[in-house]
């Protein structure tokens, strides 16, 4: 059956939309059947697959408050092979909406329910906060990727991360696991990349995968024509960092 | 009397705490009596600052609980005249604990209440949400300054943020005014970063400061000292911007 990745990390900025619009869109270049699911009330993900949620009639929103099938909400991108689940500013409110909600941890869960036999991978991308949504995404998963920018505040925040992770596997996800660290904007001209790196793989070891994504001004530039850069620019360092973890992650789950 | 400017913007990564570290400390250098509030559970202005919350006996969680007073929160830093409320990670439990409290939109414009008496500027560093957390800061001020990043995932989620400020406006705090959009991480040789400068200053006018803070290396390196880059080092690009906007933000707040 498909896996369930959730790509999360509090710290803003760091990588996530980017990892899970690119690495998705990789994957299904590689013929594999994948799903990106927007859990983020900015749509970011969205947008940087070129899809409008305003244009869509039922959203992410409404598969968490158990209002729509994942059949209502899935769209197909310009890519063949992968689908989005859009994401709406509304999902904001879902956090206040749950709050009295009998198993309001599940409902995402419960929502994806058919996804694992649809699609090889399905990819949750989170907002940065470890709130109700990035719960409810943790509680559907049964990998976590955490992109690491590589910058200084950004090693702060991966104990809470780690922490509520553990806490989720423990109570609602057993078989949650953390399939990797994912090192991002590695600008190699600065010492301080080097050494956030190194910190990195001194604390997780073989969780790091070896792929890199390197800081691309291209990777910046794709949001805005509602493309992946891995189809806008395929010959950019940003687009073969992103197939090589494509590979690895491949690699790393079997798939043929 | 003194001014409380709340830093927020949803989107991750845009230098809401960069900015709150460095405009901070340029306006202390300048002879102004400065106050920053940690209000993100991932207490980055705390450790841009120097500061270790474990070693404080109270921080900005007590503050927002009502179970310490200003006093009994803020700590000098290396930098005369600039004090700082530390966040530590128990701040994101508040966002629960709070749910069924009386006023919890209040509850850190309460523990602030004296603050505008000894302070001439307060400066609260928001999360990267729109939560209760964001909505007590906004709550609590009489000003907005909005970092936006020249990236295109940054433009998008602008509405929503000035919809929430004019909610907390309109409901619950009558003068609180947009002091400003800052640019931030302009970096001047991508064409994306002056198509995003141009959009924000087409949509907002003379609400966008003059000064532009350049993505700059040093900017991120300085968290790793505990110091702001306008004292660790102040020749760098980075400083001399924060510099410039700490006299603009003089200027239109008649600052003597
Ligand atoms: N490797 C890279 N090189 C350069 N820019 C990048 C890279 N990866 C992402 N970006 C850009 O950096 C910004 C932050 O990336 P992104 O939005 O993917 O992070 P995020 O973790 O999803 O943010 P948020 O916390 O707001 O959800 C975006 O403008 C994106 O286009
Ligand atoms: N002008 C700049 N040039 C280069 N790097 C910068 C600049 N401003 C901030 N940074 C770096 O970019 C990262 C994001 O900045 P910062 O943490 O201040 O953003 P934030 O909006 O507070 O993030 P969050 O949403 O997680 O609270 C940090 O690693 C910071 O050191
Ligand atoms: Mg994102
Ligand atoms: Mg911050």
């Amino acid at each position: 059956p498909g896996r369930v990745v959730c790509v999360a990390n509090q710290k803003g900025g760091v990588g996530k939309t980017t990892t899970c619009v690119n690495l998705a869109a990789a994957l299904a270049l590689r013929g594999h059947k994948v799903l990106v699911v927007d859990v983020d009330p900015q749509a970011n993900a969205t947008t940087g697959l070129g899809l409008d949620y305003r244009r869509s009639s039922a959203t992410a929103y409404d598969l968490v408050l158990g209002e729509a099938s994942l059949d209502e909400v899935a769209v197909q991108t310009s890519i063949a092979g992968l689908s989005c689940v859009p994401a709406s500013p509304e999902l904001a409110g879902a956090e206040i909406e749950l709050v009295d909600v009998e198993q309001r941890e599940s409902r995402l869960g419960q929502g994806l329910g058919g996804a694992a036999a649809r699609y090889e991978m399905v990819f949750l991308d989170c907002p940065p906060s470890l709130g109700l949504l990035t719960v409810n995404a943790l509680r559907a998963a049964d990998n976590l990727i955490v992109p690491v920018q590589c910058e200084y505040y950004a090693l702060e925040g991966l104990g809470q991360l780690l922490e509520t992770a553990e806490l989720v596997r423990r109570s609602l996800q057993p078989s949650l696991r953390i399939a990797g660290f994912l090192l991002t904007m590695y600008d190699g001209r600065t010492k301080l990349a080097e050494q956030v790196a190194a910190e990195v793989r001194r604390h997780f070891g073989a969780l790091v995968f070896d792929s890199v994504i390197p800081r691309s001004v291209r990777l910046s530039e794709a949001p805005s024509f509602g493309e992946p850069v891995v189809t806008l620019d395929p010959a950019a360092k940003g687009s073969i960092a992103y197939r090589l973890l494509a590979s690895e992650v491949e690699g790393r789950y079997g798939l043929v």
